[in-house]
């Protein structure tokens, strides 16, 4: 049975997409079989596996309120051999369809149970913001990986989605655990990016993961060629750290 | 009567708050009534003036769902002669309790109705997603700043943010239109920054501000002592950018 993670943060750029896409890639490259599932309406995870949202039959929003079939809207043959649930922009307006539906904070959990079976790991990318979305991500999750940009903001913010956690363990899934906070973007030049991370292992020291995630542009320039950075420029340093953090995934958590 | 402006772009972490922030303070340094206007619950603009949003006896929340006069609510005093609209972070569930209300699109409109005498220009800073508290700010506004990091994902975002600023304009708000986008975090040595600065000015010419923000650090350390860095490093590079903005958003569109 697989491990169900959520990529998670509500301060929006801090690299969860960039986490997800990477981490997945990474992960199915060592063996496990990988699915990520795509639960944010920008679609940004399904664009960074070079999978145009618009030339979809379906998308997850299809299999959350309408009852399509997961198979139907699963996406395989991708880099790396990683599958997909894919997002799309008709999901913006989920928040207002899902509560309309019968428990609809535990609607992706359900979905997915059809085709768990396949996997060792299913990353779950978030949206910037703690809705129906992202809670249904954790009501469906085991594990909760937080990647953090090491500035102000970021740090500021960690406090309420702690908070956010525990409420959903509480309330909807007794079963969530953090797997770790992963620093991301970090530039070891900016007196600001030590100070924050000194904080970080000041306060939250055994969430760290040890693997940090540089500033390392082809991280960003990836995406435009459809490819994770781990298949697109698999010696740069942010592919080379992606691939760590991934041993260092399967050895901490699976 | 004063212009209100609504900073926003559905893509997280691309500079709408220190946008909100910086912009604000340059424009009151020149002499104009500055009120600013947080409508993100992670309240980082107003963490970025230096107010703890916890220590506040009321907040947005209060005068946008339970009508507490906006007098109440408005804090003054501020670095630079800002006006804040704080926000708390008990606006995270605000979607579900603005459905319930009359006309829950334009509650904050109505809200400013009372105090927008008092200045000569608005700044709305707006979460990272196209939720109805970013609808309440575009009904409230007549212009509209969109910061844009010049990278892949924030690119392939801005179509969907012009549909729903038309969206908008069609059904809740005619006088809606678009003041400019904004480069921000510009690495001038970075080829995809330079790649997608071309592709905007080959599409979007009419609209980019000539005023491009560099990434400086400053911008970022700033808040972490609780002033935009108009005020606590008026001569960095990153300050003078915001002031060179404010300038031109005066000539454009006061
Ligand atoms: N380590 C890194 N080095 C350089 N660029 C990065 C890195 N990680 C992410 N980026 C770039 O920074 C931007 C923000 O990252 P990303 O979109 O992954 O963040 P996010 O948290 O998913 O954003 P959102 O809140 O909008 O979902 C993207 O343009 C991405 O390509
Ligand atoms: N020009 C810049 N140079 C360097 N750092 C910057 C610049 N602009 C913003 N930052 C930093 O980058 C991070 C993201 O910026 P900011 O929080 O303003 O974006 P945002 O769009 O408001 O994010 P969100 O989507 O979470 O609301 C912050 O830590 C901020 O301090
Ligand atoms: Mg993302
Ligand atoms: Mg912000």
């Amino acid at each position: 049975t697989p491990r169900v993670v959520c990529i998670i943060n509500q301060k929006g750029g801090v690299g969860k997409t960039t986490t997800a896409v990477n981490l997945a890639a990474a992960l199915s490259q060592l063996g496990s079989r990988t699915l990520l599932v795509d639960l944010d309406p920008q679609a940004n995870a399904t664009l960074g596996f070079g999978v145009q949202p618009s030339s979809l039959r379906a998308s997850l929003y299809d299999s959350l309120v309408e009852d399509a079939s997961i198979i139907e809207v699963r996406v395989t043959g991708l880099a790396a051999g990683v599958d997909l649930l894919p997002a799309h922009g008709d999901m913006t307006g989920m928040d207002v369809a899902l509560q309309a539906l019968e428990s609809p904070q535990t609607r992706l959990k359900s979905t997915l149970a059809d085709i768990r079976a396949d996997y060792d790991v299913i990353l779950i990318d978030c949206p910037p913001t703690l809705n129906q979305l992202s809670i249904n991500g954790l009501g469906a999750a085991s594990g909760i990986i937080i990647p953090m940009q090491c500035e102000y903001y970021a740090l500021e913010g960690l406090s309420a989605l702690l908070d956010t956690i525990d409420t959903v363990r509480d309330a909807v899934n007794p079963a969530l655990e953090i797997d770790g906070i992963l620093r991301t973007m970090y530039d070891p030049r900016s007196n600001l990016t030590r100070d924050v991370s000194r904080q970080l292992v000041r306060y939250f020291d055994r969430l760290l993961f040890r693997t940090v995630i540089p500033r390392n542009v082809r991280l960003a320039e990836a995406p435009s060629h459809g490819e994770p950075a781990t298949v697109y420029d698999a010696k740069s340093r942010g592919a080379i750290a992606y691939q760590a953090l991934a041993v260092e995934y399967r050895r901490r958590c699976l």
